[in-house]
């Protein structure tokens, strides 16, 4: 019974995709069946695996192409991806004139959900109709925030819409988690984590992903970064990671 | 006569709000009349400068307030701000109904562009109607961009979109120039600010942006960085930036 992950927020450059990918991986080298989907125009998670749709989720979401056609395997066993493509900036307008426009990524959702033990969905940097799909998508909405003063802005809104699509739209829908990213030792990143766990409480993840430039460069090489580097402490955060959340719910 | 300038880039994070309230800064300190027009529905650049909107660029666009109405003094001399609000989100959905919805920006900024020596607006990160708005009002585009492997992916798309809106509706829109930001000292900052000055040569500035935690602390203050550490790194790097923006253009 596969359970779908959106990764949200609307606040640019949080390492939302870096997360599906390097989570996803972590994941995957536990042995659970992994699939990214790829909802962001800019399609860094597809680029960031070293892969190009040739189909991707545009034709998923506008013309109708089934998405287990456009599903690719990646260098890591069990992890998958249903790549984006920049076509779907224009995808997101047009999303718009189509009816029951909400729910479409959640109807193909359905087909392919049971085949893997988790789905990530990486969003664009907006709360618009993408990632709206993606909410309505979800069991649950996993909150990279970057230990900043920006970040903890927009976190309010984010999760006046998570409560918005709750009550309307998918009853179901709770929060995964908040995941501190890139921290450094710094007075700032201390303040922002204090201030984030005072808020959200057990809801943060006690894993906190470090600044570490692998982390940046593993995608210039379609690596996640346990195969670029795995020792370095961006991948050890990530496995971490995995597994404090295999932890929450063992029988995935 | 005012140079209106739009600083845009779909990629998330990559220091949009930074470069609009620190490079707006240091021209105010040169004596230019700076305004910063927020249309960000995060409205990082209004808070970023410890303001707060009672109305804002939601009300402008949607609602005909003008915006001479809105516009606030910061602690700065020479240096104003049009602010945003978190429900400029759903007006984005919203200016999608008004017509001629691409040229709502451009009508209202006539009106005050020539009170100014430079407006910079600060938009959200992705290629919508908002920024859409942005490239159509404005004389130029500067594009801040981040010496990491994800920031070069969407460059592309950016320019084509630039292209399109010139050929379109703006005639006149030129790009201003490519602000690498976020530089540091590792192989990876180098390999993208190589590859960056090879594509567009003349066209990014030869003052680089270092990654610099005082910049990232400086909102926190609701100041500009020249206000919170004048002796920083990224002070520094935005006063020098200034100088050779004036430089380009003496007669402003
Ligand atoms: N922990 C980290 N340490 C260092 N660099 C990181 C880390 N996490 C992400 N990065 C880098 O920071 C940049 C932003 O990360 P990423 O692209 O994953 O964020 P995002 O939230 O998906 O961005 P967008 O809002 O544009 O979708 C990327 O260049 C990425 O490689
Ligand atoms: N040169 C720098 N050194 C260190 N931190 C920086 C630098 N420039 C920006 N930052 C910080 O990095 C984060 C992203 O910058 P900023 O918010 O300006 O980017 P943006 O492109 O406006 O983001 P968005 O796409 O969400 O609008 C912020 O927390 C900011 O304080
Ligand atoms: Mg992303
Ligand atoms: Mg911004």
């Amino acid at each position: 019974m596969g359970k779908i992950i959106c990764v949200a927020n609307q606040k640019g450059g949080v390492g939302k995709t870096t997360s599906c990918i390097n989570l996803g991986a972590s994941l995957a080298a536990c042995g659970k069946k992994i699939l990214i989907v790829d909802i962001d125009p800019q399609a860094n998670a597809t680029t960031g695996l070293g892969k190009k749709g040739i189909k991707s989720m545009y034709e998923v979401l506008l013309e109708g192409v089934k998405l287990n056609a456009i599903i690719l395997e990646t260098e890591l066993p069990y992890l998958f991806i249903a790549p984006s493509k920049t076509d779907l900036a224009g995808g997101a307008v047009e999303l718009g004139y189509v009816p029951n426009r909400e729910k479409v990524l959640s109807k193909t959702l359905s087909q392919v959900k049971n085949d893997f033990s988790y789905v990530f969905i990486d969003c664009p940097p907006s709360l618009g109709l993408l990632t709206l799909n993606g909410l309505v998508s979800a069991d649950s909405v996993l909150i990279p925030i970057q230990c900043e003063f920006y970040a903890m802005e927009g976190v309010g809104k984010l999760i006046d819409t998570i409560q918005r699509v709750k009550s309307t739209l998918n009853p179901g829908l709770e929060i995964e988690g908040i995941l501190l990213t890139m921290w450094s030792r710094t007075k700032l990143a201390r303040e922002v984590e204090e201030e984030i766990r005072n808020y959200f409480k057990e809801k943060v993840y006690k894993t906190v992903i470090p600044r570490n430039i692998r982390l940046a460069e593993a995608p210039g090489f379609g690596k996640p970064i346990m195969l670029y580097d795995i020792l370095s402490k961006g991948a050890q955060a990530y496995l971490t990671l995995a597994q404090e959340i295999l932890k929450r719910e063992p029988q995935r």
